[in-house]
């Protein structure tokens, strides 16, 4: 199982939206796809229709004690994939987590348990730095970090590679970025094509020649529940995605 | 002195243009005006200008320690009002208020201390609910939430609205929602209208009529590090902050 972490501390720059729908283009392929959503706001998992989970055991019990993640799967047969949802009580998670040793060692433990019943799991962040991003990325086998092409995305993304040095050096990991995905692209401002070539030009090798392109219909399918596939397989937001989902196989499948 | 807080878990909707253009806009009127970022990305630092803080102190040793507000003021003569500088360092700031005791009401405190000297401290939160959002929250006169005429964004007003009443509960305070303000708005998608109309409906009071209309100078203006009214006095952006200003003092100066 490859684990995809989709993280950026900049808000809004397209992380869930990413998430959920590269999720959807590589299950269309027949991969088998889990979807894990540690962020508090939950959008992933109320992107896709499901409940923010307030149960007894969410995900933070299983950062925090023995739960495990495969008693928290959900699964979305009408997507063919599985879910595990967030909960709005991973804002004290945090907090708790202070109390154990290596807690962000925690999580890569606990995917490990379901390595052999996916070809990929994918996990959602929140925009942040703390523990949770923290456990993402060290349970990471590839980064994928969205931005749009403005300037404070651009200063988010030295805050990211500074995060993944330091992460490297207290935990002699050797994680790096591995896909940098232009979204909410406007083809049409001058000032986003400039900043674009300027990653090009200096990034070429991490950044993805798939541009994810404005698309109000992307921003219109969470109300609907569904990955933009499901409600128009023409729109420009499905064929880019399809367009990542094929990227990504390349890339990281090393054909 | 007005505390503002400028507030939202959602990522990306405006919180740190609010806060600069909104503050640029009110000093323009001749009031005395603060800022302070409280948000690790310092993007409000930055936008004018500024380099993150990294000396010795910094605002996380106000809301850990001893240290007072007053000696990390910013003059920005040229747009009239002075900053307070935000930290990568608030990262970890988070996890050590945990230590101490009632610590989301420390900055309540160290901010009194400053009362004499401005009219209005408008405060940029970070994209979360944590100690150091909460922290803000209990400081505010008011309270400010920006949003996108979205899916998502409009979940996150829930979100919001269900944290100002755990704070209430907790603290015996009486925060309320002052004002939610549309950003990035596009006339022209059916789906924002849609949504706006209904922020009308079922939240007049506390919508303000002042639109923030999606304007490229807004995302241009903090690579040249200066509110928009500084760039383009007859920007789209620059009017509609100006409106916004005129509306706070109005509705919070009861004039
Ligand atoms: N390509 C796109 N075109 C148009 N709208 C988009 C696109 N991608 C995302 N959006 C919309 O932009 C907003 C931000 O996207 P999203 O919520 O996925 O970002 P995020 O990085 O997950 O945010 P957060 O930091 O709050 O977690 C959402 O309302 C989403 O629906
Ligand atoms: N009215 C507007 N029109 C066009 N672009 C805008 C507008 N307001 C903000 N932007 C741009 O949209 C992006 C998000 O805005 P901003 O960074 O202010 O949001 P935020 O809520 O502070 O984000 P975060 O959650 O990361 O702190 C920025 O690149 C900003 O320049
Ligand atoms: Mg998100
Ligand atoms: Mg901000």
């Amino acid at each position: 199982m490859k684990i995809l972490v989709v993280a950026n501390q900049k808000g809004g720059v397209g992380k869930t939206t990413t998430t959920l729908n590269l999720a959807a283009s590589l299950a269309a392929t027949g991969r088998k796809i889990l979807l894990l959503d540690i962020d508090s706001q939950a959008n992933l998992t109320t992107g896709l229709g499901g409940k923010k989970a307030y149960e007894e055991t969410t995900i933070t019990d299983v950062l925090l004690d023995d739960a495990s993640l495969e008693s928290l799967i959900q699964r979305k047969p009408d997507f063919n994939f599985d879910v595990i949802p967030g909960s709005p009580d991973l804002i004290s998670a945090e907090l708790e987590m202070a109390r154990v040793p290596d807690p962000t060692s925690i999580l890569k433990g606990k995917l490990n348990l379901l390595a052999h019943k996916y070809d990929y799991c994918l996990i959602d962040s929140p925009p942040s730095l703390g523990m949770l991003s923290v456990s993402a990325l060290r349970a990471a086998d590839k980064i994928i970090i969205p931005l749009q092409c403005e300037h404070f995305s651009i200063e988010g993304l030295a805050a990211m590679q500074r995060t993944i040095i330091e992460i490297n050096e207290a935990t002699s990991s050797n994680l790096k970025i591995d896909g940098i995905l232009r979204t909410m692209f406007d083809q049409e401002k001058e000032r986003a094509r400039e900043i674009s070539e300027k990653l090009e030009q200096s990034l070429s090798q991490q950044v993805f020649s798939t541009i994810i392109p404005r698309c109000d219909l992307l921003a219109e399918a969470p109300s609907e529940g569904k990955p933009i596939m499901y409600i128009d397989p023409d729109a420009k937001g499905t064929l880019a995605y399809f367009a990542l989902a094929g990227e990504v196989i390349m890339k990281f499948e090393d054909k």
